[in-house]
């Protein structure tokens, strides 16, 4: 505490959440594995297309950010979506599936799947 | 993130975890907070992967990625996943991937794959610490008997270190961060040690999910990176999410 001037005694009466840190539960979806790979996420993406989409404008304008050109997050796009077609079975099709479901850029999916490893750095 | 593995003292398991993510990428000044973290919280679900109307099982996801940072096989084992930041990191790993070599994983598929596929504990242990990766990774594991719960330090190839609870040694539980555990953290990034503070305040005999829950809850392990809170108890293939704000004044990771 003494180090960490934003440190503070440790919590005993947070539970059951309520109050200025908590900001709700999240919702329930079951993904039917017996389902085919590109139909799994369907009905979820599409009710929460609206925030995917948002945070894949978000994740291109960190891009252009540091990369300054249009033309080359477009090329940049494209080769994404030619690594999702290199992605193992069946997250491959999953992800086909979830851009199809919301119409958007196979690319983006890609990159949204693959944040982690692009960003461990 | 924080991820921590505790054991009461009748050999219960529980495994907790903040999932922190969206440092340097955008600071909103008006709402005093990270863009991404604020962005990715709607798309904040928990999900219940079924077989035949059957769970195989749970995870705490976002809309979209179709990869595991945290989950859960009922009654089998929990699993949580903590970012490794290091030079030979995920980017390399990409690097490969496009000039054709690909017999790593990536890392969510591996946990996605592990959840789905493996039927104990010790076939989940073996393939998070043997399965060659693009990205480094912290893997922490609980399982559902007296002593089933380790942190896994991943390099891309090898597993640089298991740690394992061992109660009989007053190891009760294992907390993980974003720093290897033979090393100091960053100073201005000590997470593991208000950790361990609470923890031991706590004690092994009053732990359980709203002890964890008091746990993470805490400034500086509750921060403005924090997404989400997940509990998990394997005994009982229970899993619950809770969206996070910390407010200020909080530390901005």
């Amino acid at each position: 505490v003494a180090k960490d001037p934003f440190g503070e005694e440790c919590k005993t009466l947070a539970y059951p959440p309520s109050g200025p840190t908590y900001k709700g539960k999240v919702p329930t979806y079951i993904i039917n594995l017996d389902l085919p790979p590109s139909e799994r996420w369907v009905q979820l993406t599409r009710d929460k297309a609206a925030e995917v989409k948002d945070v894949l404008k978000l994740m291109k304008d960190i891009l252009t950010t540091f990369l300054h050109s249009g033309k080359f997050i477009a090329s940049l796009e494209s080769k994404l979506a030619w690594l999702g077609s290199t992605l193992p079975y069946p997250f491959n099709e999953e992800i086909k599936g979830i851009a199809s479901a919301i119409d958007a850029p196979l690319g983006d999916i890609v990159l949204f799947n693959i944040f982690y490893e692009v960003f461990t750095v | 993130c924080t991820s921590i593995v505790a054991e009461d003292t009748t050999g219960k398991l529980y495994h907790a975890r903040n999932l922190d993510f969206g440092l340097f990428l955008g600071w909103d000044v008006n709402a005093s907070s990270w863009r991404t973290t604020q962005k990715l919280k709607p798309l904040m679900v928990s999900l219940d992967f079924q077989r035949n109307n059957k769970t195989v099982f749970r995870s705490a996801n976002f809309a979209g990625y179709v990869g595991m940072v945290s989950g859960i096989r009922p009654g089998i084992f929990t699993l949580t996943m903590n970012e490794r930041f290091s030079l030979d990191g995920g980017y390399i790993g990409v690097f490969e991937w496009l000039l054709g070599q690909r017999n790593g994983w990536w890392m969510s598929f591996l946990t996605r794959s592990v959840l789905e596929n493996s039927t104990s504990y010790e076939d989940a242990k073996d393939r998070l610490a043997h399965s060659k990766l693009l990205a480094p990774a912290y893997f922490i594991l609980g399982g559902n008997k007296s002593g089933e719960g380790c942190v896994i330090t991943r390099s891309r190839v090898a597993a640089l270190d298991i740690w394992d609870l061992d109660t009989k040694n007053g190891v009760w539980y294992v907390v993980e961060t974003n720093y290897d555990r033979w090393k100091p953290p960053l100073v201005l990034d000590d997470r593991r040690s208000p950790a361990r503070n609470c923890l031991n305040q706590t004690r092994q005999e009053n732990i359980s999910l709203p002890a964890l829950y008091n746990i993470l809850s805490t400034k500086p392990i509750l921060n403005k990176l924090t997404v989400s809170t997940t509990l998990l108890q394997v005994s009982e293939g229970h899993m619950e999410t809770y969206l996070r704000e910390c407010p200020d004044p909080c530390s901005p990771w």
